[in-house]
């Protein structure tokens, strides 16, 4: 499904060259269920970014089900992104000025479906993430545990086979976490390919394989079953 | 230190009200640590917010340290705040367009401490959350765990004597984690107060006294050592 070789991802700030990836190989099969894990500014999201068509690479090639994406232009990359990726943001990345509800719909917009069937696939997603008393609130009106579970069911609304989470329980209580992993392993027994950033073990130990990021680097990648 | 009495928050969203305080009463002394834990949505950021002057109740009592909060104007909160609180925000809250070293100098503007001084001082927060190299990034070119850090080291530089922390490692590895606690038990140990909002029980331990939220209310409030 995903094939990264020789990955580099560098940043200019100012004279000074900061390097985010280092030269990043890996390749994920399809129905995976990875953990990524590492300390604080490793190059994760940067990682995540990259799979999910967000971003490109400074150098190296990415081949995602065949494709070379890092060569695609912007246009080509968003069309796959909306298709095939649904992302969970570490910093959430909602529309301040819309509701819950309008916030999920976006993704579905976008595949011309009728506003009327919209609405209720919206409605359905908000209601397994459990915000349907919240769905007509704007995200300055939600808890944080709130805006982290709109931009999960955002991400899930247009049914994506590949399903990134950039630290998906940080904002919330172990009670309604294990809610949130329990529909990401769902999402796993029906086919789909699971990749998480977590810095927490419980929610790490769901998936089959943890890859260890260090300073732009894959330390270690790791087959913990075989499910 | 601070004295909540039948403490009352509520919303209006459109024809519903939200109550997101429904009568909370908590007395905190001087020099305490604690933890306040419960589901996503119950209250505890609210709270923190009342606590620490961003906000008011609709209805009851809070004095601190003898004042009168609740019947203040927002000059005379935003001076007691300044002086005595430091906050760590749950969406860290920084400024886009200022770098990391700008924003942790600036509530050390509102000190009256020459431009100088405040260089040396923010970069001593920042070096001790271990974000030297990164200074004059701006948010938007910083992980997730160094804005956390950023956001640390602002409300830690104006030496408050009342540190508030809504989920401060959230976005942290373990490790990175562990050094952001030591600086709240360091600073603790040196006689301030410490109220921090967590989900993980690791973090929640280095507290003296818990205290559980539910739906608006004090569902317990449990000492758990005697420091
Ligand atoms: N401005 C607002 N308008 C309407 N409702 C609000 C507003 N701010 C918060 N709420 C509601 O008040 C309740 C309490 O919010 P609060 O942010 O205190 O929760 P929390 O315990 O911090 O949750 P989390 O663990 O998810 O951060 C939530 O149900 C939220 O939807
Ligand atoms: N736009 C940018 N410009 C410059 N440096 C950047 C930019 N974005 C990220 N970085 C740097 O790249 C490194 C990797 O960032 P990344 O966000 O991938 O880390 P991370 O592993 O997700 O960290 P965290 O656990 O804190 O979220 C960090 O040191 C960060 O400062
Ligand atoms: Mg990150
Ligand atoms: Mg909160």
């Amino acid at each position: 499904l995903i094939n990264l070789k020789d990955i580099v991802k560098t940043y200019q700030i100012g004279t000074v060259e900061v390097q985010a990836l280092r030269g990043v190989d890996i390749l994920i099969h399809s129905n995976e269920y990875i953990s990524i894990m590492g300390p604080s500014g490793s190059g994760k999201s940067t990682l995540m970014n990259i799979i999910g068509c967000l971003d490109t690479p400074t150098s190296g090639i990415y081949e995602l089900e065949g494709e070379l994406v890092h060569t695609m232009d912007d246009n080509k990359l968003a069309e796959v992104r909306n298709r095939k990726v649904g992302f969970v943001f570490q910093t959430f990345n909602l529309l301040p000025r819309a509701t819950a509800l309008h916030n999920v719909e976006l993704p579905l917009i976008y595949s011309g479906i009728s506003a009327a069937k919209r609405k209720v696939i919206a409605e359905d997603a908000i209601e397994k993430v459990g915000l349907t008393d919240r769905m007509h609130h704007r995200p300055s009106e939600l808890s944080g545990g709130q805006r982290q579970r709109v931009a999960i069911a955002r991400a899930l609304v247009n049914n994506p086979s590949l399903i990134l989470a950039d630290e998906p329980t940080g904002n919330l209580d172990s009670t309604t976490g294990k809610e949130i992993m329990a529909i990401f392993d769902d999402l796993h027994n029906a086919g789909n390919t699971i990749i998480l950033i977590t810095h927490e073990k419980i929610v790490a130990d769901h998936a089959d394989r943890i890859v260890h990021i260090l300073d732009g680097h894959i330390a270690e990648d790791i087959q913990v079953k075989n499910n």
